[in-house]
């Protein structure tokens, strides 16, 4: 239920993040 | 052991634990810190211990001890008044016999932080021309390289990495965000709102586990908004991919320690806030100069130290070498605590 409360979670968040983060 | 006593008058400030090579030994040693002077001692075996080095300084004043963590026989000091102005290196000549400094940065400092690898970083300036520097200290203390990292809109007030994530970096801000940055690149991947119940909170340790973020928080002054008390240390989980947060576990004082732990502290001085944290432990001097550490997994107060000989205790380290408690009282009298 905690989890859900903050949205889908993802293992490689931080490769994502700085994927989509501006250079 | 009380290793000091301080003869000169002046105000003992800060304590940490190095590993410093001495005559091909690597040692694990203490560093103390008082106004003027920063002493390095080494043991001698049952508890006792010779100060080996010392290094003066004549015009600023030591602000706190900043121990970069992996290194061998370097330390950094944080000097200022009320505000960091300088950054300085520690560590002796390749002989052995001389100590020698190394200023790493000056300017209006607001927070530095030793990381892995030999690795220092600090933010600086105010809001329009903040600057974040990455060093990467080389052998002799002086900056190998600097790498700057993208600042946020408001003013960093502290750094905590992420425990196994080295190109990591998280930073607390003025307006109650948390920032994450990537090391490598200098990226500043997501600024996440913790609430106002976190004004002003000090970043202490992170890690990262089944993709969310949980955070050790504390906060430099008390509230007393809480039905048990002030919360004195707060685990708090962030998803850091949609920045939404919620508090876990409350580390608040044993009952009748309550109304008496607002810090030395103010909310412009945020880094004399007097606690630290280690693996799942934290600990806190408390302005009736008692000391109280925390299991973080269980979330309870796990002991109480109090003064000692009618002094109070004035700041509080763990080793980062092993798990000792190093405490300190302002006459310059340190006390070493196996937990």
């Amino acid at each position: 239920r905690r989890k859900r409360n903050l949205g889908p979670i993802s293992l490689n968040w931080f490769e994502e993040l700085s994927s989509e983060a501006p250079p | 052991q009380p290793i000091e006593q301080n003869p000169s008058g002046s105000c003992s400030v800060d304590v940490s634990a190095v590993w410093w090579d001495i005559a091909g030994f690597k040692e694990q040693c203490i560093i103390t810190a008082c106004e003027y002077v920063v002493s390095l001692w080494k043991p001698l075996g049952a508890w006792q211990w010779e100060k080996t080095y010392s290094w003066h300084f004549t015009e600023v004043p030591v602000l706190q001890i900043v121990p970069v963590p992996d290194a061998c026989s370097l330390v950094c000091v944080a000097l200022g008044n009320l505000e960091i102005s300088e950054i300085r290196a520690l560590l002796c000549s390749s002989d052995g016999k001389s100590e020698k400094q190394v200023l790493l940065s000056s300017g209006n400092i607001k927070a530095a932080l030793g990381l892995s690898k030999r690795r220092l970083v600090s933010s600086s300036g105010t809001l329009c021309d903040q600057q974040i520097d990455l060093m990467a200290l080389a052998e002799d203390g002086g900056s190998k390289e600097k790498q700057s990292l993208m600042p946020p809109e408001e003013t960093v007030l502290t750094f905590a990495e992420v425990q196994g994530m080295q190109e990591a970096l998280l930073g607390s801000t003025i307006m109650n965000n948390i920032v994450i940055w990537n090391l490598k690149t200098g990226q500043l991947l997501k600024k996440m709102h913790i609430g106002d119940s976190f004004h002003a909170a000090v970043c202490h340790r992170a890690y990262s586990e089944m993709g969310l973020l949980f955070v050790v928080l504390s906060h430099p002054c008390a509230q007393e908004t809480e039905p048990l008390g002030s919360p004195v240390f707060q685990l708090i989980v962030i998803n850091p991919k949609t920045a939404l947060s919620m508090g876990v576990l409350l580390y608040c004082l044993p009952q009748g320690q309550a109304g008496r732990q607002v810090f030395v502290s103010s909310l412009l001085n945020i880094r004399f806030l007097e606690g630290d944290v280690k693996d799942h432990f934290a600990a806190a001097v408390l302005t009736s100069g008692t000391i109280a550490v925390w299991d973080l997994l269980l979330g309870h107060c796990a002991a109480l130290l109090p003064p000692i000989s009618d002094q109070n205790w004035s700041f509080v380290k763990w080793s980062g070498t092993d798990s000792h408690l190093l405490a300190g009282q302002k006459d310059g009298n340190i006390f070493i605590y196996r937990y």
